[in-house]
This record gives structure tokens, C-alpha cells and sequence, in this order.
């Protein structure tokens, strides 16, 4: 396969949460997830960009089962924390491409956005380390992902797996 | 130490690249990063959050060494995506806490995130994953950073390193 990836891996049974418009200012995170980790709760790909007009976003991911636990408590401390709404996403596909060489081929970022977008897939949320690259789709896009992703990167017939 | 967490670290050589307002919609995230994979430039903690109203933020951290190129290939790409504007922030560190335990102790990013507030430390960019947790703070704020992380999770003294 290209540039040492190791595989590529879409996930549908995860939904994604997101607070808007939560003040910038310390602690506002810790207020958000330190109550999910007391409640056990897997957050995956949190995401925060920069904040604008001191006004940020924080979304993140989890599993399913565990989608309407951690709304309750996220919608609960939102309305504390004065943000703005709380959106619930259940019909995403977080699709990641995971491998050592990403920290060495810093073509690959560009490659896999490039071979989603050919056929149509927009980029909702993008989350990036060097040993993975994660970008949310819709979930109706999910096997069209896998599939792009495993021709453009020749990967094989057990390196593209749907979850 | 607490949590299996293998160590903290301090990047404060790295710069934040933000394109601001760009159009989300297929394509857009590849205009950006090809240029920059086809520069060898190594990118690190591409984030980028939901959209509002059709526009999306999407940020990056490369070296300092490698920041002139990258904003000059970025600046010339937002301008032809319409972007709002593209901004460049060398006062930046990345503190990340690293180590297997992420996935199976749900309670890290919350004490991370909380460890932080508590010395007054606004976050201003967050990227998670199951071995990786990354937050941009202020770079003045590096040194403090570590070692509240260092004392919260039990660090031995090789295990919070600044770069
Ligand atoms: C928005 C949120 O991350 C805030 N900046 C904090 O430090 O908690
Ligand atoms: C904003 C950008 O990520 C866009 N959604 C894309 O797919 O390229």
C-alpha cells in the first residue's frame, strides 16, 4: 500500500455532539467533560477550532449506546455554561485513515481529502495526529468513503473496514 | 503515575495557520492541504469544527521553520476560495498529554482540561484521540502548563518534556 498506511476504518455506530457558542474563557471546556468522565463516558475526536467574538464551539464524538447519557448531562451543564444550542448528530460516519507513516508523508492529509472530495463526500468535521487522520462525513457516504479511500491508497482487502 | 498516561509535552516551536470563513463544501479542505503535502510540509492538528451558515474555520500547527512557506502557499489558496481571511499565530504551544490509557480512562481530557483552568490557562484549540489528547494555549503559558500536568497526573521528571 501508499506511503505506509496501515488501514482505513469508518465508523457508523457513533453520533456526534456539539455545544455552540460557549463563552472562551478558562474552565468552560473542563465544565463540559469533566461530568462525561465522571459518568464513564468515552469521548472520542474532540474537536475546537479558534473562537470568534469570544464565542467558541466543542464537539465531539461517541458511541451509541452512550449517545443519550452524555446529551442529558452535555445539555445540562450547556444551558449553565449560557451556550447558545446543542446539536445532536446521530447520522454521521467518522471515517479515519490510520498509520505510522502519516508523520512522514505529509502528502497524505491533502490525498485523502482529495479522493473524498472526487466523489462528492464533504468534510464536516476534521480531527488530525500523526498517526491518524479523521474527518466526519455523512453516514450515507460511509461505504462510498471506504471504498475511494482503499483504491487511492491500494490498500488491502482486510485494511478498509466498516464498523 | 494516574491513568497509564506515559508522559506531557510542551511544543512551543510550532505556529497556527487558521483559514477563516471558507466555504464548506467538497473540495475546499483539499485546495488547502495538496498544495502544502506537494511542499513537504508536515501539518499536525488539522482542525476543523461544524460549519455556520455554509462557512468553516479549518487550522493547522507546522514548524516554525516550515511557517513562511506554509502561509505563503495558504494565503495565495484562501484567496482564491474566497476566504475571510487567513490568520497566523506564532505564540502558540501545544501541550499534549500522551499514553494508551486515553481510551480506557474516559476521565483524562476532563482532568486535563480541568488542570489547566485551575492555573487559569485558556484553551484555545482542542484535538483529541484515543492516544492523544492536544490543546493550543498562549506560549507564555507552557512552562506552567507542565507542570500542572506533571503534579495532577504523578509525572516522573523524564515524562514532562518541553520542546
Ligand atoms: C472554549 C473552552 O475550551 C475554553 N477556552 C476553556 O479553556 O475551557
Ligand atoms: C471546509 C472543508 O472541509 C469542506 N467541507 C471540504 O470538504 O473540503
Amino acid at each position: 500500500n501508499i506511503h505506509g498506511i496501515r488501514g482505513v476504518v469508518a465508523d457508523t455506530r457513533v453520533v456526534k455532539i456539539s455545544v455552540i457558542g460557549v463563552p472562551d474563557r478558562p474552565g468552560v471546556a473542563a465544565a463540559l467533560f469533566v461530568p462525561l468522565g465522571q459518568a464513564r463516558i468515552k469521548t472520542d475526536m474532540i474537536v475546537q477550532n479558534i473562537s470568534h467574538e469570544g464565542l467558541s464551539d466543542i464537539s465531539f464524538v461517541v458511541a451509541q449506546d452512550e449517545a443519550q447519557e452524555a446529551l442529558a448531562i452535555i445539555q445540562e451543564k450547556a444551558r449553565s455554561l449560557g451556550a447558545v444550542e446543542v446539536q445532536f448528530d446521530p447520522e454521521i460516519a467518522r471515517i479515519s485513515i490510520v498509520g505510522g507513516g502519516i508523520a512522514s508523508h505529509p502528502e497524505i492529509a491533502g490525498e485523502m481529502f482529495a479522493a473524498l472530495a472526487s466523489v462528492g463526500i464533504n468534510l464536516e468535521m476534521i480531527s488530525t495526529s500523526e498517526i491518524k487522520i479523521s474527518c466526519i462525513v455523512r453516514q450515507e457516504h460511509a461505504q462510498k468513503a471506504l471504498q475511494i479511500l482503499h483504491d487511492r491508497f491500494e490498500l488491502g482487502k482486510g485494511d478498509a473496514i466498516e464498523n
